[in-house]
């Protein structure tokens, strides 16, 4: 149990700085933020806890819960993805993650999913038009006026030009 | 392999029998507040064998689609998800979950009836964790995950390994 | 006691039905949805309490748990104008409240607060444009990129054409 | 009367001393992620006197200015916002609120030194109740407005009555 435990931790903290770094490197910042997982204590890893840290490119805190709303839903995203590249499932689902995101951050965002997207299938349910540029399908959810009830439109994205 | 479409009947705000896909590799979900959109998430969510309460139902009846606080308290109505996942060599296995007339769930592989366990492992085997959940974010959840203290990291580790 | 009490929440009641009205009507449902407060034990109110219904324009179920993101925002919006309404303050200030919502409820609900800007100031953070389009002066903030720290422009929004 | 301008000197992300406004009827606020946008309600929110911990701050101190976790540390740092309120007759009232080089608070009024019951009862006369807080929404709180129990609804309305 604990040797199993130690190799999901080496490879998520192993990861994680990658992926946080790739969700947000921009042309200023060309090198990104920088992630890291701590155990709290070496000796009985189930008893503590694990510590995460992420410090966005021009931040100089460690503490968490310094950061914004946006820089906390990226920081999030990284563990995440982070996490699932361990035992990855063939498809992932996202409700609305973009909320506190900006424009730019939404992009980048979208970015990464696109890359992921050989092997790895993605369904991101959005509210911002950002995703579904980049998305090859999109399903259209709408209330059908005379019943009241949810009615769908799919949409293969592909046969427009590239976006 | 990956989802490619799914079968819904009664489910939630979808009423009568819809068909939902095909979907992509990468498959954006759109539509005005209040349409019906998590309402799919909690879709699939419900046929991978997610429990109710992390659909928004107090009870598996709630998923059922009703027309009004009336009609929710009606007997025997049912509602059913059935996903189409096709594997790596194109055939397609069927996975099944219906909400039966007397407030029970049933589970079905390729319309067989199995028991929850034979269905988890056959899930299990196709990496899909449903325990771990580590591939569903739920609206509203994404920065509560940045916020876990040490203690729950670890219990969220644990689920994977 | 009592009296303060009961006097505030028949003043409260009887404006978030309209508030709620005035947010979710649109051109297909030029009557918008309903919202009312009820009180769980008339004879002792403080030990029990007040229970909120919201209903949007299309739905007939009147427990609030059912409602997606998007409703429920509004259905708090129009329950907190209407606290407000009771005690107003001479300033509003919301951060980032539009999240969850879509195009159109983003509109309604900027429009709404524009037009109560005459007597109560509203200083609304956002990063959805629909909200700057409405307002009469836009405060920028941004990151000064030698030093880190923040900054801000301020720009008055009446001297160009009326949005 | 409404809110004219502030003045930060030191606040959160904000260094040295900087004049934020002159705020209209309606103010929208604007930036990116992380530049600074709720520090802004944090720094009006701290000089009516609301709660430390309600502005994401432990302690006073973690409220002042710093480069880094080092600077953090270092004793004796200050930092203080001034509310400039422009009254129906067109007189300016100040608000000032300091952080002390000791980590203790102190109240003004219009540049005089007063204790924070004066400081209060004045916000109130202008209906600036600090503590139902009925007019302030930080980030994230919205939808859990709707969701509150009955019960919690009571206390709410209690406090402004
Ligand atoms: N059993 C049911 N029968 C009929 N309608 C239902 C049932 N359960 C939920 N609903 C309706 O589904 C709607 C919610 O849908 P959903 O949460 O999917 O919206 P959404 O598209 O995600 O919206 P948002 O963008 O605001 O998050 C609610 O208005 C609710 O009344
Ligand atoms: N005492 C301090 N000294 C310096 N910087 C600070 C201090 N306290 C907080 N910060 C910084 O302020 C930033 C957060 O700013 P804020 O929460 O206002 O962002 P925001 O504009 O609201 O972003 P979002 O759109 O993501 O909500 C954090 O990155 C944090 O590091
Ligand atoms: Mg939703
Ligand atoms: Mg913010």
């Amino acid at each position: 149990r604990l040797t199993r435990f130690m190799e999901a931790l080496e490879h998520i903290s192993g990861n994680i700085d990658k992926i946080y770094k790739q969700l947000t490197k921009s042309s200023r910042h060309p090198l990104g933020g920088s992630a890291y997982l701590n155990l709290e204590n070496e000796e009985e890893p189930f008893l503590h806890g694990i510590k995460y840290s992420a410090m966005p490119p021009t931040k100089r805190f460690r503490d968490m819960e310094q950061l914004s709303g946006g820089e906390k839903t990226v920081a999030a995203l990284a563990l995440l993805f982070s996490i699932h590249s361990y035992k990855p499932s063939p498809f992932f689902i996202l409700d609305e993650v973009d909320a506190a995101l900006d424009n730019l951050n939404v992009a980048k965002v979208a970015g990464f999913i696109r890359s992921k997207s050989n092997g790895l299938q993605s369904i991101v349910i959005s509210l911002k038009d950002t995703f579904y540029h980049k998305a090859e399908a999109m399903v259209g959810v709408y209330k059908d006026f005379q019943t009241g009830c949810s009615r769908t439109l799919t949409f293969d994205l592909t046969k427009f030009e590239e976006s | 392999g990956k989802i490619d479409r799914i079968e819904l009947e009664n489910f939630k705000s979808y009423k009568g029998h819809q068909v939902i896909g095909p979907f992509f590799d990468f498959t954006a979900i759109i539509g005005p507040n209040g349409s019906g959109k998590s309402n799919l998430m909690d879709a699939i969510s419900f046929v991978l064998g997610v429990r109710t309460s992390q659909l928004r139902g107090g009870q598996l009846k709630d998923l059922i689609y009703a027309f009004d606080d009336r009609e929710k308290e009606q007997g025997g109505r049912r509602a059913s998800v059935k996903l189409v996942y096709r594997l790596e060599n194109g055939t397609e296995l069927l996975f099944t979950r219906i909400i039966t007339g007397a407030g029970g769930s049933e589970y079905m592989i390729d319309d067989r009836v199995v028991n929850w366990d034979d269905y988890n492992a056959r899930l299990k085997s196709l990496g899909i964790l449903v325990k771990a959940r580590n591939f569903l974010v739920f609206q509203g959840d994404v920065e509560s995950i940045a916020s876990k203290t040490p203690r729950e990291l670890t219990v969220l580790l644990e689920q994977i390994c």
